[in-house]
């Protein structure tokens, strides 16, 4: 708990977005 | 004991209680992802973010993305009629929010919104502020810091300058923005206590 970003999924949809072509294939 | 999520960047903060607390996180976060989203569309315009590593990028996303939607969403916090907007669409009273279970953060966050909103900041001043927000070198995690402290130097520098030439008669602006950044902190803090209570409900 003591990463609250890791936990709640915050770090894959930014890790996504960051990585924009990853996000397009995706939807 | 019937659950609610008392934050804006939910439709509505009432929830189905038919649906499993995992649903009504999935709801949630199908909500509040467009946003974070936006955050990162943001960061990646910010000059000289991209040339930070990978792995510092993402560290700053993770810490800073709460406060940089408490920035830029602080409009939906109404001081006059003390109302706060969802995502949805719709307006709830502060009162109403009480009754549902929210407490002091959400009284921190009219007083955050009324006096940033109070200092009439340009669209690009704002901007420039948020990027500033985002951009902190004392974040935990960052790997490379003098990095990141460059670039926060550069953004800064770029702020003062954007204020002291739009605001030629109001110094303390600038003073006024920097005291936003701890008030910021202690907010995405209380934040992270609240998402934990909700994780553990």
């Amino acid at each position: 708990f003591s990463d609250p970003a890791s936990n709640l999924g915050l770090e894959d949809i930014i890790r996504k977005a960051l990585m924009g072509n990853l996000e397009d294939r995706q939807e | 004991n019937r659950m609610h999520l008392v934050c804006p960047m939910n439709t509505s903060p009432h929830v189905d209680p038919q649906k499993s607390g995992h649903e009504v996180w999935e709801e949630f976060s199908h909500s509040f992802t467009p946003a974070v989203r936006e955050v990162v569309e943001f960061a990646k315009k910010i000059p000289g973010f991209r040339e930070l590593s990978q792995h510092d990028q993402v560290s700053l996303l993770k810490a800073g993305t709460f406060e940089v939607l408490v920035v830029r969403f602080a409009s939906l916090f109404d001081v006059k009629d003390r109302t706060v907007t969802f995502l949805g669409g719709k307006r709830y009273s502060v009162d109403s929010l009480r009754a549902l279970g929210a407490g002091d953060l959400l009284n921190s966050m009219f007083d955050f919104s009324e006096k940033l909103m109070n200092l009439g900041l340009s669209e690009e001043e704002m901007s420039l502020f948020t990027a500033v927000v985002l951009v902190s070198a004392d974040r935990s995690g960052i790997e490379n810091v003098n990095s990141v402290e460059a670039l926060q130097e550069t953004l800064i520098r770029a702020l003062r300058s954007l204020i002291t030439k739009n605001h030629p008669n109001e110094a303390s602006i600038f003073t006024k923005l920097l005291l936003k950044l701890p008030d910021l902190r202690s907010l995405n803090n209380m934040h992270s206590e609240q998402l934990l209570a909700f994780k553990v409900h």
